[in-house]
């Protein structure tokens, strides 16, 4: 462990803690998609599977189950409790144009052709694109609550850590997953235009809202 | 292959 990585594994808790409370406090999903946070729970569930079976570390295993629970109520108050603010004319964007390639890919290109590998990469590759829907319904809302913003740039940034982490790790430890490492890249570039938005407005006390 | 410990990572 280090310090990029346990910055990181807290900026991720952080971002889904701040959006179920967003949620709840504000007793309403507006803004929010649907879409992304299902895929954010199969990308959950398809990696943490070796939950019960490998254990690492309480760290490891407490953060795991944390994911999946927030993941699950997050889910849950979206399409349950408060289903009725669900933004669902916005949410278009097709999962299926997601989850299907990446499935594709995870059986083409992975370290190992096992069941358990394949859900591992499949979710490495989905959670890089994961989050396409929610900056597809901001786009075409225009605009994103404040908080929104603040959990959009908590789990950008948890994933931009990870890079430096790797890097870290790469010199110190002589360690590297390059699936793990090409999706991360890919996924923090996707937030490269709301990272820019993100400080030049929010941080400047402006709403986030895209050039229409 | 470096990936075996990439599973300590969340």
């Amino acid at each position: 462990m280090n310090i990029f990585r346990l910055v990181g594994d807290l900026s991720h808790l952080l971002a889904i803690l701040l959006l179920l409370w967003k949620i709840w406090k504000t007793r309403s999903c507006a803004g929010v998609s649907g879409k992304s946070q299902i895929m954010f729970g199969l990308v959950y569930i398809t990696r943490y599977l070796d939950l019960f079976t490998n254990f690492i570390s309480i760290y490891n295993t407490t953060m795991k189950a944390i994911f999946i629970a927030v993941a699950i109520a997050t889910i849950y108050l979206i399409y349950f409790k408060f289903k009725a603010t669900y933004d669902s004319n916005h949410d278009t964007f097709r999962m299926e144009f997601l989850i299907v390639p990446v499935g594709g890919l995870a059986f083409l290109v992975n370290h190992d052709f096992t069941a358990l590998e394949i859900l591992w990469t499949f979710s490495i590759y989905l959670e890089s694109v994961a989050i396409l829907p929610q900056l597809f319904m901001i786009s075409k809302t225009g605009e994103a609550e404040t908080i929104t913003s603040h959990y959009l740039f908590a789990l950008g940034s948890y994933r931009a850590l990870y890079i430096v982490n790797w890097v870290y790790r790469y010199y110190f430890e002589g360690f590297f997953d390059l699936i793990a490492i090409v999706a991360g890249c890919v996924q923090t570039i996707l937030y490269c235009d709301f990272f820019y938005l993100y400080v030049t407005k929010v941080m400047h006390g402006k709403k986030l809202s895209l050039p229409a | 292959k470096y990936s075996e410990d990439t599973k300590d990572e969340l």
